[in-house]
């Protein structure tokens, strides 16, 4: 899986993941990636893109619950990420978080994750485990 | 307040000693990615301009999941899915079960933008990809030596397998029983 959420200079937020799926799915098989609130959602308060097994991730609705806990709980992005992730299965999901203020966070439970940001103020980091 | 930008080449049980052939490529395209986008949204280009543009990047990189290098299901096909969302009035498109359309990404977003629906799959999707004329390409240019392998051996174990994932992540592919939201199998 690949995917990108990006904020703007003007606070605007998208997100957008693509993937072939899992080796050895069966036919017909659809998995978080398309399914809006589990794998991919963006509102006016932040974007997020996951990766990882996507039955697990359409059982907790990861994209969209990193949202829900800021909204309704007032956490900051990083917090509201790791929250959620830690209530996957170990080993399931990772995903990519942007918010229109400019936070950026990228939490796994698994072994790695392929990721990198970059913000305006000249921060970057490209990384595996 | 600031722009801001992160991506995903996937996740899973990335072993440390994974050997520099195979680590280096993706991390190169990483950063060639982040730059790209970084610089897109230091011009000014909108969030869901640059979202799509690196997504599609990653598409064509046939070292990670999606687009080029996409894995294989159980009959060797490829079904390639994505989606798209914009945050400002919460406008998306999604896409499933594609075998022919090269970036995907880009006919979510024009599922989003030239229809009244938000997701269309299979025949479908392809019939709306060919009438959009998005570029396709015959099956095989999506299909790597690598994924073949690696569907040979899951085949052999009866397995699936996430990104990355060695065989002590994975699950039968038959048979959910009711411990199938326990940590037991997942390592």
């Amino acid at each position: 899986t690949v995917g990108c959420v990006a904020v703007d200079a003007s606070g605007s937020l998208a997100s957008a993941t693509s993937t072939g799926g899992l080796v050895n799915k069966m036919a017909g098989r659809i998995g978080d990636t398309p399914v809006i609130g589990a794998g991919t959602y963006a509102n006016a308060l932040c974007a997020v893109s996951t990766t990882g097994k996507g039955e697990d991730i359409i059982r907790h609705t990861v994209a969209r619950d990193v949202v829900a806990v800021m909204e309704h709980r007032g956490l900051p992005l990083e917090e509201a990420a790791a929250r959620v992730v830690a209530g996957v299965p170990r080993g399931s999901v990772g995903l990519v978080a942007v918010s229109a203020a400019g936070e950026v966070t990228m939490a796994y439970n698994t072994t790695g994750m392929f990721r990198a940001c970059a913000t305006e103020d000249g921060y970057s980091e490209v990384a595996i485990w | 307040m600031g722009w801001a930008i992160a991506l995903h080449g996937g996740a899973g049980d990335i072993p440390r000693t994974l050997p520099p052939e195979r680590r280096e490529p993706r991390l190169a395209t990483l950063r060639r990615c982040l730059d790209l986008g970084a610089a897109a949204l230091r011009a000014g280009r909108s969030a869901l301009d640059v979202v799509e543009l690196v997504v599609r990047e990653l598409e064509d990189c046939p070292h990670f999941n999606a687009g080029k290098g996409s894995v294989l299901t159980s009959d060797g096909t490829v079904e390639m899915e994505a989606s798209v969302m914009d945050g400002a009035g919460m406008r998306c498109g999604a896409v499933s079960g594609l075998s022919t359309v090269v970036n995907p990404i880009s006919l979510a977003r024009l599922i989003m933008e030239k229809t009244p629906h938000i997701y269309l799959a299979f025949d479908g999707a392809e019939a709306f990809a060919r009438d959009q004329g998005v570029e396709v390409r015959d099956q095989n240019h999506f299909i790597t030596e690598e994924n073949i392998d690696r569907l040979r051996n899951a085949k052999e174990a009866n397995r699936v397998q996430i990104d990355y994932t060695q065989y002590n992540y994975t699950q039968p592919i038959c048979a959910p029983n009711d411990n199938d939201d326990d940590n037991s199998r997942t390592g």
